[in-house]
């Protein structure tokens, strides 16, 4: 049997334009996680407590794509959804739509302790919430003063932004504008050849 | 979206991921993030968290894709994370950090970059992103 170990992300797909001062923030944010994560498993917390602790201290954090800074609807407002999976029995708890909850990774935990189901969405998910008590706020908490502006590049590009090689029509060689062209079809604001093999 | 897989000294395997999404996305749009063995697995050999292309995760059932490849081909955990990475991905951009229950951490993407951080008992801890 092997020691601890444990891994954390903030996300696949990074400008590559990203100015050095939030590489930095990043990594700081990265680090205090890990050292979250580390003591608690020093301290002899099981897997599944730990990998929520660490997880709700980044949708607590605005910097990456979950919790307060997450990424916009095209309304401008926030759904968020999160699970969470403990291995031994392959207990797992899922929730999606949700608007008003802190932390989703929390509500995902009691759907997977509290309730006799997986996932639970939408309406169901904040009733669900409302009913186990965790800490509810306006959707307002959660929308950033940056992800309004990145919400409305991509409202200009009208596109969706989850990473920077989405083909830019006409702009590049005339192939990507004729490939475009052949199969004018949109799908989530893109190409459809992005998903041919749909 | 963010995501964060353990093993603890008792070799239990956990995985959680959360998010807000895409930006600009359609109301009631549901990514890999809740789909468990999607976005988001874990059992008795390993725990597994994906981020990236969500509807390319979905269909590469990618978390589920680690522990299965482990489990009837055999292959240890890195091997099994290059293996779901450069096979089951098709055109989408992805990445994913994975645990054993031998302690081992994993990692791989094959988009320019990925906010990453591990960290193992005998002291190896790396944060990267690129």
């Amino acid at each position: 049997m092997g020691g601890w170990a444990i891994a954390v992300h903030g996300g696949a797909g990074v400008d590559p334009n990203l100015p050095p001062e939030r590489q930095e923030q990043a990594k700081q944010l990265l680090n205090r996680c890990l050292n979250l994560g580390i003591s608690a498993l020093r301290s002899n917390f099981s897997a599944i407590d730990v990998v929520e602790l660490v997880v709700r201290e980044l949708e607590t954090d605005p910097l990456f794509n979950s919790g307060r800074g997450s990424a916009l609807t095209t309304k401008g407002t926030v759904e968020m959804e999160a699970s969470i999976m403990d291995g031994p029995k392959r207990r797992c708890g899922a929730v999606s739509g949700l608007t008003t909850v802190k932390n989703p990774i929390s509500l995902a935990r009691l759907v997977m302790e509290k309730s006799p189901h997986s996932y639970i969405a939408f309406s169901g998910a904040e009733e669900f919430a409302k009913e186990q008590g965790v800490e509810l706020v306006e959707n307002e908490y959660f929308v950033t003063e940056e992800n309004l502006g990145m919400l409305k590049l991509a409202k200009e590009a009208n596109t969706i932004l989850f990473d920077y090689r989405i083909p830019t029509v006409g702009l590049e060689s005339c192939s990507v504008g004729a490939a475009a062209m052949d199969n004018p079809l949109l799908m989530n604001g893109l190409p459809i050849r992005v998903y041919a093999p749909e | 979206t963010v995501g964060c897989v353990v093993v603890d000294r008792e070799g239990r395997c956990a995985a959680a991921t959360s998010t807000g999404g895409l930006m600009n996305k359609m109301s009631g749009r549901i990514g890999d993030s809740p789909l468990i063995g999607a976005g988001t697995y874990a059992c008795e050999l390993c725990g597994v968290s994906c981020t990236g292309e969500g509807e390319a995760i979905i269909r590469g059932t990618l978390a589920r894709d680690v522990a299965a490849v482990m489990e009837y081909k055999g292959l240890e955990l890195q091997e099994a994370v290059d293996f779901v990475i450069k096979e089951r991905l098709d055109e989408g951009k992805a990445g994913l950090i994975a645990v054993s229950n031998k302690g081992e951490v994993a990692f791989g993407f094959n988009c320019n970059g990925m906010f990453r951080g591990c960290a193992t008992e005998d002291g190896f801890m790396e944060v990267a992103i690129w």
